[in-house]
């Protein structure tokens, strides 16, 4: 392995990065994953941690760029060179840049049909009926967030089953944000066009007419920078059909069967057998999670590598069971040290139902910055490749139980005190405490009038163990238990209409049956994150109810 | 199409662009060094560093090297 000149490394263990802009070629929560299992590549093997900022200056910025991108170091359009990245230190030192005239895909250039329907695999049903209306393609009616969904069965009024789309689908084959599509062929300056054009603009972005005449309407949309659909299709426009039928096998993804050139290709009708209807898809492209484990493995200070089949070797080679090679461990280890984390790391559960139904009228109201949308992300980590890692049920059963919960308190402090609570949380100064369905509100050292039911609060005795208390807005304290959660009004001791609510239903991807729930590392207002604990390990959400972590409550909370 | 345009460049061509790029041949050398012996040299050196046959000459998997993707960053040197 090599280091750069003088062993340039960070000085601190705990890195940011940020996501400056996206590649159209891949959906937005797919780049985000590789990103996040790219890191992990390294904060698995060393005491780095890598946390995604949104916003201000990170560490380690990372973009897509054509051509000259802004700093002195052009790339080269297709194929050539694929990224770079610079080595540790202030301003661009550590960032990594991607070159976006690639085709990025997970290196098999099928990803972009994962969020075509829900983490479950349910795919879009077309038509279908919402509100009493037939959609025959994806629409954003009925959300606040103008994501695209659809449902994944013909009738979702009766239903209530529903998945996501891809927001470059109303881009696949061009449009605009408003969902309309372009139209082919449509005329501008006098000539007709059927297929996208950059012709008339100085940017190279490719646009189409969403009207068939753009001389007469001026309406128009972008395209993404592929010419045929992301999906793949002919020349004709006719796009891939999923699953197809060939030499009486069922295909739902583009293949190279029966191909003596590994071309990847497909049906454009669901039989090919019968119609012998076909056409091509994109190529497989290049593989955002290994160019990226590569460069930043270059942003943290490793130089190339002359071992071939080390990640820091500079060429690129695409490998379905990505791991480290020692040479690689070597040289971040001989940078950074051993981690003393567990390896491998536990996955986030994968989902066992559908997602709840859309909530389609507003819920009660709440301060505008504190309301809890519809979950806005794809709740699980998508089918991955190489890299990602599960922990077995026996492993986990293992491991003994952290003492984190219940909670013990110091008698000698408060005689007239319980000794263990299931939840404790503090609103504005005060301490509340909550165990067996009860509750003692108020200032603790003062009052030890004994505990008034729960039922006070207007939680029903079935609740059962509180999990954890989450203060959550002005007065606002989230309470859990088992798979619900109530929100309390503090000052009128009252929990709000309209609850209990399903966990899942923002907390996506948690454990439902979490023994301790908390903020940790944060106020209410300040970017705190909600730890649920399980067993020996915690799930760690960011504000924006996205788990961001995955990990041991004994390493990396205790500290032990 | 600007991927095509590299491949279509003299091997010669493309083999200098690549050494210089990367680091294996620095650009003071490509200006004094007479231009067999600099290549030859930074060649082997190339052949050295990315584990191919160490011949010194512009040879076929060299070339396939050269035109493979890869990362932007230099092999040799800051």
């Amino acid at each position: 392995f090599l280091t750069f000149e003088r062993d340039l490394k960070w000085d601190h263990m705990d890195l940011t990065y940020r996501v400056i802009n996206y590649s159209p070629d891949l959906d937005r929560a797919v780049i985000d994953d590789a990103f996040r299992r790219a890191f992990q590549v390294w904060s698995d093997v060393t005491p780095l941690t890598f946390t995604q900022i949104y916003s201000g200056e990170a560490d380690i910025m990372i973009m897509f760029g054509s051509q000259e991108h802004g700093d002195g170091y052009p790339f080269d359009g297709k194929d050539g060179l694929l990224a770079h990245a610079f080595p540790p230190g202030q301003g661009i030192q550590g960032d990594a840049h991607f070159d976006d005239d690639e085709f990025w895909t997970l290196g098999t250039g099928l990803v972009v049909k994962t969020r075509h329907g829900n983490a479950n695999g349910a795919e879009c049903h077309f038509p279908f009926i919402f509100e009493g209306r037939s959609y025959s393609r994806c629409t954003t009616e009925g959300r606040k967030d103008g994501l695209p969904w659809c449902a994944t069965t013909s009738n979702y009024d009766r239903d209530k089953k529903y998945g996501f789309c891809p927001s470059e689908l109303l881009y696949t084959n061009g449009g605009n944000s408003d969902g309309a599509p372009c139209v082919f062929p449509f005329v501008f300056d006098g000539a007709s066009y059927d297929t996208c054009t950059t012709d008339g603009r100085s940017d190279g972005y490719r646009w189409c007419a969403t009207t068939s005449s753009f001389d007469q309407d001026k309406k128009y949309g972008f395209c993404p920078n592929r010419d045929t659909a992301v999906i793949g299709g002919n020349s004709q426009g006719d796009p891939c059909v999923f699953p197809f039928t060939f030499l009486g096998q069922s295909y739902s993804a583009c293949t190279s069967q029966g191909r003596q050139d590994g071309k990847l290709w497909c049906a454009t009708t669901s039989n090919y057998d019968t119609d012998k209807k076909w056409g091509f898809c994109p190529d497989r492209g290049y593989s955002i999670f290994l160019v990226a484990a590569h460069e930043f493995g270059h942003s943290l200070g490793l130089d190339h590598s002359s071992v071939r089949e080390a990640l820091m070797y500079p060429m690129y080679s695409y490998i379905q069971d990505f791991h480290l090679h020692p040479d690689d461990v070597q040289g971040i280890q001989y940078l950074y040290g051993r981690g003393s984390g567990p390896k491998p790391t536990a996955p986030a559960p994968a989902p066992t139902e559908e997602p709840q139904p859309l909530p389609t009228e507003e819920p009660q109201p709440m301060p505008t910055e504190e309301s809890l949308p519809v979950p806005t992300e794809e709740p699980q980590p998508l089918p991955t490749e190489a890299g990602s890692t599960s922990t077995t049920e026996e492993e986990e059963e293992e491991t003994p139980e952290p003492t984190v919960g219940p909670i013990p308190v110091d008698p000698s402090r408060d005689a007239c005190m319980e000794k263990n609570f299931d939840a404790i949380t503090e609103i504005n100064g005060e301490l509340y405490f909550f165990k067996d369905g009860s509750a003692v509100l108020g200032v603790f050292w003062e009052e030890c009038a004994g505990p008034p039911g729960i039922e006070k609060l207007g939680i029903g005795k079935e609740a059962g163990r509180l999990s954890g208390a989450l203060q959550r807005g002005r007065g606002k304290v989230l309470l859990f238990s088992g798979e619900n959660y109530w929100r309390l009004d503090v000052k009128v001791q009252r929990v709000d209409k309209g609850y209990p609510r399903a966990t899942d239903d923002i907390f996506t991807g948690v454990p439902l049956d979490a023994r301790n729930v908390f903020l940790y590392q944060g106020e209410w207002n300040l970017a705190g994150k909600y730890h649920f604990c399980r067993g020996s390990f915690y799930w760690r959400m960011t504000p924006r109810y996205q788990v961001d972590r995955v990990g041991y409550v004994k390493y990396d909370i205790l500290q032990c | 199409f600007p991927g095509d345009l590299i491949s279509t460049l003299p091997d010669l061509q493309l083999a200098e662009r690549y050494l210089q790029r990367f680091g294996y041949i620095t650009e003071a050398e490509a200006k004094i060094g007479g231009r067999h012996m600099s290549l030859g040299k930074a060649l082997l050196k190339m052949q050295k560093q990315l584990g191919l046959e160490e011949t010194g000459e512009l040879d076929a998997a060299t070339l396939e090297a050269m035109r493979a993707p890869r990362c932007g960053v230099p092999d040799v040197g800051t």
